[in-house]
C-alpha cells in the first residue's frame, strides 16, 4: 500500500512540466526514503534523476519498495487537472495496475480522484558516481533559460567556458556568433539573484542546446539553478524542488572527432 | 568536427 500526501500538489505539476518532454514512460521508485525517479531520453544522451524525500509529504505510507511504470505525458495530463494549490495525494495498491490521483481544494470544496493505468516498463538504473567538479556555477534559472533560448535561435550548441573572468555561454551558426558572459555576483538585493562561480580549475564544455533548452522547463521549481562541470563528464543541471528535493539533469557533452 | 557523447559511456549501469 502506498500512500503519498503532498500539501503543495502545485509542485508536482511543474515536475511533470518538466519531465515530459525529454522522457515518455519511466519508472517511479517509491521507498521509505521517498519518491524517486531516474531516467534517460529515448537517444541516451540525457538522463534525469527526481527525488522528493519522504519527509517533504505530510503523509508518507510506503509498505514496502514499488516501481509504479507511467507515461509521463499521460501523468502529466491527470496532474494538469489539479489546481494549482491543491493538495495531491498519490495511492496505489501493492500489485496494483492502476495509480490513483487525488486532489483536493484547498478549502476541502472540491474533491477528485483521478485513476491512471500503470504500465511495465524495463528501466535500466544507472550508478551515478560521486564526482569532484571543475567548477560549479549558481546563477538565476530564469537568466539561465534566457540565455539557452537566445542561444538557440543563433546555433544548436553551446560552449560553457568557466575561467576566472567567469562563466561564457558561445555559440555559432549560419548567421553568425554569439558569446555571453555571467560575471561573479553576490552584491544583489536578493539572494536568488546572485551568481556564484567556484572554480577549482578552467573548464570548457561543448552541449546540444535543445537539451538544455528541455532541462530549463524546470525553471518554474527554483528560482536558483547549479551547473556543474568537468570535462568528460555529463554536466549536471540542477533545481531544488522546494525544501524536499531535487530535479537534476546530465547532459553528455558532444566529443570532438 | 564534434560528436553527440552517450550517457551509456560515462554511468554503468547497475
Amino acid at each position: 500500500m502506498l500512500e503519498l500526501r503532498l500539501v503543495q500538489g502545485g509542485l508536482l505539476k511543474k515536475v511533470l512540466d518538466s519531465l515530459k518532454d525529454l522522457v515518455n514512460d519511466a519508472n517511479f521508485d517509491c521507498s521509505a526514503t521517498g519518491f524517486s525517479l531516474q531516467a534517460m531520453d529515448s537517444s541516451h544522451v540525457a538522463l534525469v534523476a527526481l527525488l522528493l524525500r519522504s519527509e517533504g509529504f505530510e503523509h508518507y505510507r510506503c509498505d514496502r519498495n514499488l516501481s509504479l511504470g507511467m507515461n509521463l505525458s499521460n501523468m502529466a495530463k491527470m496532474l494538469k487537472c489539479a489546481g494549482n494549490d491543491d493538495i495531491v495525494t498519490i495511492k496505489a495498491d501493492d500489485a496494483a495496475d492502476s495509480v490513483t490521483f487525488m486532489f483536493e481544494s484547498p478549502n476541502q470544496d472540491k474533491i477528485a480522484d483521478f485513476d491512471m493505468k500503470l504500465m511495465d516498463i524495463d528501466s535500466e538504473h544507472l550508478g551515478i558516481p560521486e564526482a569532484e567538479f571543475q567548477a560549479i556555477v549558481r546563477m538565476p534559472s530564469a537568466e539561465f533559460a534566457r540565455i539557452c533560448k537566445d542561444l538557440s535561435t543563433i546555433g544548436d550548441t553551446v560552449v560553457i567556458s568557466v575561467t576566472k573572468e567567469g562563466v561564457k555561454f558561445s555559440t555559432r551558426g549560419d548567421i553568425g556568433t554569439a558569446n555571453i558572459v555571467c560575471r561573479h555576483n553576490t552584491s544583489v538585493d536578493k539572494p536568488e539573484e546572485a551568481t556564484i562561480i567556484e572554480m577549482e580549475e578552467t573548464v570548457s564544455l561543448t552541449f546540444a542546446l535543445r537539451y538544455m533548452n528541455s532541462f530549463t522547463k524546470a525553471t518554474p521549481l527554483a528560482n536558483q539553478v547549479t551547473i556543474s562541470l568537468s570535462s568528460d563528464l555529463p554536466v549536471v543541471v540542477e533545481y531544488k524542488v522546494a525544501e524536499m528535493g531535487h530535479i537534476r539533469f546530465y547532459l553528455a557533452p558532444k566529443i570532438e572527432e | 568536427d564534434s560528436k553527440q557523447g552517450n550517457i551509456l559511456s560515462f554511468f554503468k549501469r547497475v
